[in-house]
């Protein structure tokens, strides 16, 4: 009779879904159709070369930009999510610092090249090969398996703006001051993505399959603060002047 | 928690463009 559960009803699923999904490609960074026209241009061998030469710290504060300036569209993202914006502000500050990572690895998929295991990077296709000055081939080698196995889900647009809402909007995030409330927006948030799933006649492992991702999405990031820290063990100076302010407040 | 992420902060303030 189009009603889910007492709380929250079809139609406020569809809506919820409309309001995410128009967020998501308003602050997607890259629409489909211009990554289609790029035709997948992977960088040719001496360019690969010329990122492998490059010394530790200048490609750690290349990779630093590119996270920072996907962040900001992830940051552009969440406040576009109904109820994400009357959450008070710690909250908001609380799931963006935990959060926008993640949703910048759940993105790449979007910009990953599965036949040749490349993703968009400075201008072309990268293989994981592009990143060796970095130091950090486990972390490399884990982010692009989880771009393809990601991308080997198809997710939708739709999709992909539902499970990006759910994750940022986890209410297990420590220092939430109203977890309630976060709770209640991911619980409609996951409703509206198996509302979306369904009507999608996707097999009903998806969303199992979605939910191990983010505890894949848990490893990536705590990775990734791993391997900040040991860099920033080696050059703090670095670190300290040549990186985005918005990169060390978020992981500093 | 605001004052150790003032451009967080600050780009949650401005207006969605």
């Amino acid at each position: 009779n189009g009603e889910t559960s007492p709380t929250v009803s079809m139609a406020e699923l569809d809506h919820l879904a409309h309001v995410v999904s128009k967020s998501h490609l308003e602050t997607c960074q890259y629409l489909r159709e211009e990554l289609q026209q790029m035709n997948c241009q992977n960088f040719l061998q001496d360019e690969v070369e010329s990122y492998q030469k490059k010394p530790r710290e200048v490609m750690w504060q290349l990779c630093a930009l590119k996270i920072t300036e996907a962040i900001q569209y992830v940051v552009e993202f969440a406040k576009r999510i109904n109820g994400f914006m009357d959450l008070c502000q710690n909250d908001q500050i609380v799931l963006l610092k935990a959060g926008s990572l993640e949703v910048v690895f759940i993105r790449m998929c979007r910009v990953f090249d599965s036949h040749n295991n490349t993703i968009y990077f400075d201008r072309k296709f990268a293989g994981p090969d592009v990143f060796k000055a970095l130091g950090c081939d486990d972390l490399i080698t884990s982010v692009f398996d989880f771009a393809k196995n990601m991308s080997s889900l198809h997710l939708t647009e739709e999709e992909l703006a539902l499970f990006s809402a759910f994750v940022l909007l986890s209410a297990d995030r420590s220092w939430l001051q109203d977890k309630l409330q976060v709770e209640k927006l991911q619980q409609k948030t996951q409703l509206a993505l198996q509302h979306v799933l369904q009507k999608n006649q996707r097999e009903d492992g998806v969303l199992n399959k979605l939910r191990c991702k983010v505890s894949a999405l848990r490893s990536l990031c705590s990775q990734h603060t791993e391997k900040l820290s040991a860099f920033r063990a080696i050059y703090p100076d670095i670190v300290r002047t040549h990186f985005p302010p918005l990169y060390k407040e978020l992981f500093g | 928690l605001k004052e150790k992420h003032k451009i967080l902060h600050q780009l949650l303030q401005n207006s969605t463009s």
